[in-house]
Parts: structure tokens; sequence; C-alpha cells
């Protein structure tokens, strides 16, 4: 349970920035 | 600061563990050596006590560097002091990821909008005047296709 | 139910109650390695003083008896260091929010706002791809305009080169002058009617 909250909470905490650089990576894709 | 809070609450347990764990106590559990050797006994205690102080201080400060508990503490006082004006308990994770994603992409999204709608107007404009121009062709050509005509008349 | 302390798992990496466990489990081996170490210190005394009475499980006795009175003690000042520990220190107050969701007080967004978001960039994108299918085909004609035009200009020329060239024989008027020409060789047709039967 509790390598499970870690595991949630570090996502809550790093994920938006990854899925962002590839969230941006695509915009630019299309804007090209 | 929480750092300070942290070091007062471990000492006061430490404080209060060695005032319950006091030599009388001691001395009265091992009633039979202390009858036999009073001044060891004494001594035993006192270095009990200083050993398992120095361990547990020695733990503490293992545990701070461990999880880096300094930097965070101070790190959080700062961030708790910058919201010490907001009232209403602040956003928490919803527990849906995909929603509580939105928001982080927002600003990159609207900026995307913006690059869009920019780019749009562009290409209208752009293919407004080339729809001019193929406007003033196509006038050209019928000019042309009636001056021929008329020609071809005047010939035939 | 147990709190899971996850926003404040998110700051420090580690969920609070683990950071209390592990010291705890710290300062109780501590507790009894340091008891044990009392009690040899002890048993290595007596061993030194011949014809002692006092027996090693006597002095084990005394051991449990003054640890069960500290472990008692130790965890009831432990609960409470752990307490004030979460609620002051090893917490996030329900206003903070931490520096990575700053975005969510900055940008709210609903589900419904950002789907609605999405759907105006599809949209704004099949537009784009609207307008720059409608630019290919202007460009197109364009291009079939320029050759259209070239050949019709290519006709028209044809005409003003025949011209040029009646003109340049001295045809002022192309079309009186085919008249006049008509004329001319009816006449001479006629002459030459005439010759035949004035020769006959």
């Amino acid at each position: 349970f509790d390598e499970l909250i870690v595991e949630i909470a570090t996502r809550r905490k790093q994920w938006p920035k990854k899925i962002l650089v590839h969230a941006i990576q695509t915009m630019k894709a299309e804007q090209e | 600061g929480r750092a300070q809070v942290f070091a007062t609450v471990v000492n006061t347990f430490l404080e209060k563990l060695v005032t319950a764990g006091s030599y009388q106590r001691f001395a009265s559990c091992y009633r039979c050596f202390y009858k036999l050797q009073p001044q060891l006994t004494r001594s035993i205690y006192d270095q009990f006590i200083s050993q398992l102080q120095a361990s547990i201080k020695e733990e503490i400060q293992e545990v701070k560097n461990e999880g880096n508990l300094e930097g965070l503490f101070s790190s959080l006082d700062k961030i708790v002091e910058e919201a010490k004006d907001q009232e209403e308990p602040a956003w928490r994770p919803s527990g849906i990821p995909e929603e509580d994603i939105c928001s982080t992409m927002l600003p990159y999204l609207l900026k995307h909008r913006s690059h869009l709608c920019r780019a749009l107007r562009e290409k209208e404009e752009q293919n407004t005047k080339v729809a001019e121009s193929v406007l003033m062709g196509r006038d050209r050509i019928a000019e042309l296709q009636q001056l021929i005509q008329a020609r071809q008349q005047a010939w035939q | 139910s147990v709190d899971p302390m996850l926003y404040e798992t998110q700051f420090f990496g580690f969920t609070p109650q683990t950071c209390m466990l592990r010291i705890y489990i710290a300062f109780q081996d501590y507790l009894f390695e340091t008891m044990l170490v009392v009690e040899s210190v002890m048993l290595k005394k007596l061993d030194s003083i011949p014809g002692c009475k006092i027996s090693p499980s006597q002095i084990r006795e005394c051991t449990e008896k003054f640890l069960l009175f500290m472990k008692q003690h130790f965890d009831k000042l432990f609960a409470k260091m752990e307490e004030i520990l979460l609620q002051l220190v090893l917490n996030i107050p329900k206003n903070v929010l931490l520096p990575e969701d700053r975005v969510q007080k900055q940008y709210p967004c609903s589900k419904e706002e950002f789907q609605a978001l999405q759907d105006e960039l599809q949209q704004l994108q099949q537009q784009y791809r609207a307008e720059a299918a409608t630019e290919q085909a202007l460009r197109a004609e364009l291009e079939e305009q320029k050759i259209v035009t070239a050949e019709l200009e290519k006709t028209l020329k044809c005409f003003d080169e025949l011209e040029n060239i009646c003109r340049q024989h001295g045809v002022g008027n192309f079309k009186e002058s085919f008249a006049f020409l008509t004329q001319c060789s009816k006449k001479l047709q006629d002459v030459l009617k005439d010759v035949e039967e004035k020769s006959k």
C-alpha cells in the first residue's frame, strides 16, 4: 500500500511534465 | 520553521523518555544487582542513557540526510508562507488523471490555438489575394476570348 | 480509515507514516540493543564476582521488567510525537498548493471546457486544411490560366501579324481590299470571258 501511494504521488508530480513534453512536440509538429 | 519544530519535538521525546526511565526506576528494576554494585549500577545507567540518546540523535540525523528533510522542510516553509493569504482550501488531485492534466495542457493548447488562428488568418488573407488574381485571370481570358471572337468574326 | 497523505507524499517523496515508522523501528531497535548491552555488562561483572548468587535469569527478569516499563512509555511518547509531527511538520496545510500544481490555480479547467477547446482546435485544423486545399486549387488554376492566356494571346497575335502583313503590302482595310480584290477578280473573269468569246 505504501509503495502504491509513493508510486501514485510520484506520477502525479512527474508525469504532467513528461506528458507536456510529448504534447508540445505534437503541437510543434502540427504547426510545422 | 518545520526543521525547528521537528528538532524540538524529537528532543522533547528524548527528554521525556529519559525522565520516564529514571535512575530510581532503573535501580528498582535491577534491585539485586544494585544492592551488590551500587556505583557500577549508576555508571551502567549513565552509559545506557547517553548511548540511547546518542543512537537516537544519530538516527534522526541519518533520517534527515536520507530524506533531505532539512531542505524539504525549509522549502515547504516557503511554500506555506507564500500561501498564507490563501483562505479557502487549495486544489487537490481529483484522482482522475485525465481531468487533472487539463490545466497542465491548457496554456499550451491556448498558445497552439492562437498559432492556428494566426496561421488560418494569414492563409485566408493569402487566398483572398490569390482568388482575386484568379478572378482577374478569368476576366482576362474572357476578354481575350471576346477579342479573338470579334477578330475572327471580322475575318469571317 | 487511513489517510494516505498522498499530497504530502507528492512533496516529500515518501509517505509521512513510513517516515515515522522508520524512526519508530530504529528507536525501538536502539532501546533493545542498549538494554542488551546493559545486561551483558552486568552479567560480565557478576561472572567476575566469585560465589555470586545472582543468576543470569534473574538479571534477565530485571531487564524485561525495566524494558516493559520503558517500552510502554516509549510507545506513549512516540505516539504523541508522531501525532505532532504529522500535524505540524510532515503535513501540507489545506490552503497550500504545491509549485508543480500552480497551473491548476492559474488555469482552472473543467473537462467540458477542455473538450470544447480541443473541438475548436480540431475545427481550426480542418479550416486550415480547407484553406490549404483552396490555395492549391487556386494556384493550380493560376498556372492553367497562364497557359490559356498565353495560347489566347498567341492566337490574338496571329490576327495582329495577319493585319501587319496586309498593312506591309499596302492593304489598309482588309475588308475593303478583299471586296476590291473580289471585284477585280470578277472583272478579270469577265474580261477573260470576253476575250475568249472574241477569239472564237
